[in-house]
């Protein structure tokens, strides 16, 4: 069961992974991050790019997208960084408070462990079932006594997975959200709705050049630490060199389908991802 | 807020994550000595105070210290919550001082109490009032050993409410005992964040091993995700997901990141997006919930 851009990621990187897996486990200089972000570039961005047309026309705000944000780390593997996200809260300044009343949380919760508990056990009763079938198929008919087949007669049927609605049955499955919904705030401008970000790091290079001139001139490490030490803005949202209007999923599609064409933006998109540390495979 | 409190909304919050503080750590070391030891061999060998880029060495605490408080003194009073992604404890790269059980779970109430110091409201007659909400999650490294974590309720989840008991709604405690995941409501009944516990779902960690299979947490987990998700829906609030691992193919079962893509696409109306760390390179993936459905229809 492996989908098709996982397929490719695990041809293509499957080595790389499991290298920068053992790597990072032990904590290590970064290696072959470049060849990664290829990967990530070649194994969405372009395919997005390649339907990016096509998509724009059926379903204009991408909505069959979701966007996963992977920050940068305060762990100098590259520079230090983090970020401010700026959201619509404009609806919060005018809309009039509805009080609504619903269950306290705390029953939510209490109902929720026992409705779980009650999924899991009917699962494996099922699942149960379903081994004593394969193993009544491996036995013949004979050898099977009398009260096993009574005791099978009397269990739950098994799920038909040649069924067109076979998910339907597991609740680890969502169901089709309706379709009166609106789109929600990745897609449209609204209450919540991520408008802009800024990206801050700390250029260590600098700060270690500022810390030890400070300590040379006679100030205390302490002074000179909190002298030298800040972090500073990186880039914003939008920054040239590919500034985004807002933060919204269809912005970020579109920006993926720019990265994988234009190789001058990929290089600043590089950059970025390496938090301005110069770093290069 | 519940206590009657009067807060007024910025518009703004803040993503941070792997911080991994190595208290060994030591200024002025050799670098190719984990920052812990030796005379540097040269000028580009010596460990800086607050730590060099690209050469693989853990965080020294000073970085840790002087960015929360450089976040504190410059933007606290700009944001409405803190999404805290994770790894708050140094690699086992040092074979002459390995990690022990007890070092993580102190790291990890180090730096968890830091964080409730930095952001304590000192306007406030309560104790455990924050000026901002906090929402941790659990990184690989956060766990012992690296990596492992196993169904709950273990001794492993006991021990993390206790030391995120300020930032979990007591309500949640049975869950997160499971689980190791909960929500908070950053704007009450209007926006929640939701903490998951993605080691449930990761590659890396050898005690698990799918979604699919009904004993496995991922799969329990992704139960409670969607409950909670529906209450979420029905309340009328918004939520983002945060996690330590991306869901993504290259860190999940295909089977996990296939399902929770389902997740996002369904409930697209209430999910805004998902916030992460790990891979410690600033970076988005577009995650497509139809194929996500083609895939596993394929694979069924």
């Amino acid at each position: 069961a492996v989908s098709e851009s996982s397929e490719f990621f695990e041809q293509d990187f499957l080595e790389d992974a499991i290298a920068a897996r053992e790597i990072r486990a032990e904590g290590a200089k970064p290696v072959k991050k470049v060849n990664y972000m290829n990967g990530v570039r070649d194994a969405y961005y372009s395919r997005i790019s390649e339907d990016v047309k096509k998509l724009s026309k059926k379903d204009p705000l991408y909505e069959r997208y979701s966007i996963v944000h992977i920050g940068t780390s305060i762990i100098p593997t590259f520079n230090p960084g983090f970020r401010i996200w700026e959201y619509n809260i404009t609806e919060l300044q005018t809309e009039e408070e509805v009080l609504h009343s619903h269950e306290p949380w705390d029953s939510f919760f209490e109902h929720l462990d026992v409705e779980i508990q009650k999924i899991i056990e009917e699962a494996e009763e099922v699942e149960a079932f379903e081994d004593d079938e394969q193993i009544d198929s491996e036995i013949p008919d004979v050898l099977i006594s009398k009260k096993k087949k009574k005791k099978k007669k009397g269990k739950k049927g098994k799920k038909n997975k040649n069924s067109k609605n076979w998910w339907k049955t597991d609740k680890t499955f969502p169901k089709k959200k309706p379709k009166n919904l609106p789109p929600g705030p990745a897609y449209e401008n609204q209450l919540f709705s991520p408008l802009r970000f800024v990206q801050y790091y700390a250029d260590l290079k600098e700060i270690d050049k500022q810390y030890l001139k400070l300590l040379k001139e006679g100030k205390s490490e302490d002074e000179a630490a909190s002298i030298a030490f800040k972090y500073q803005v990186e880039y914003a949202s939008d920054d040239k060199p590919y500034p985004m209007k807002t933060t919204l999923v269809k912005d970020y599609i579109e920006l993926a389908s720019e990265l994988s064409g234009n190789d001058k933006l990929w290089n600043t998109f590089l950059e970025r991802a390496f938090c301005s540390s110069g770093y290069e495979d | 807020d519940i206590g009657g409190k009067e807060k007024s909304i910025k518009g703004r919050f803040l993503h941070i994550t792997d911080m991994h503080p190595d208290l060994y750590y030591k200024e002025n070391t050799s670098i190719d000595d984990t920052c812990h030891r030796g005379k540097p061999k040269n000028d580009g060998d010596r460990a800086a105070r607050f730590g060099n880029a690209m050469k693989g060495c853990d965080g020294p605490p000073d970085l840790m210290y002087y960015t929360l408080d450089w976040i504190h003194k410059n933007l606290s009073d700009e944001i409405d919550f803190i999404i805290w992604t994770g790894d708050n404890v140094r690699h086992d790269n040092d074979r002459r001082i390995p990690r022990t059980e007890q070092q993580i779970f102190d790291m990890n109430r180090q730096v968890s109490e830091l964080f409730l110091k930095t952001f304590k409201d000192h306007e406030s007659d309560d104790p455990r009032d924050l000026k901002v909400k906090i929402i941790p999650s659990l990184g690989n490294n956060d766990v012992f050993p690296h990596n492992l974590f196993s169904p709950g309720p273990t001794l492993q989840t006991r021990e993390l409410y206790d030391i995120w008991s300020q930032f979990i709604p007591p309500a949640q405690q049975n869950t997160f005992d499971r689980y190791a995941s909960f929500f908070v409501e950053a704007i009450p009944g209007k926006l929640a964040v939701i903490s998951l516990n993605t080691l449930y779902m990761f590659k890396g960690n050898p005690l698990v091993d799918n979604c699919s299979n009904k004993k496995q947490p991922g799969y329990k987990m992704l139960l409670w995700v969607g409950f909670t998700l529906q209450e979420l829906r029905d309340r009328g609030m918004k939520v983002w997901l945060s996690g330590h691992v991306p869901p993504i193919p290259k860190n999940f079962d295909s089977s996990c990141s296939d399902k929770l893509a389902l997740w996002l696409h369904e409930y697209s109306d209430i999910i805004i997006g998902g916030f992460y760390g790990h891979m410690n390179m600033d970076h988005f993936i577009p995650v497509d919930g139809e194929k996500a459905w083609d895939d596993i229809g394929n694979s069924m």
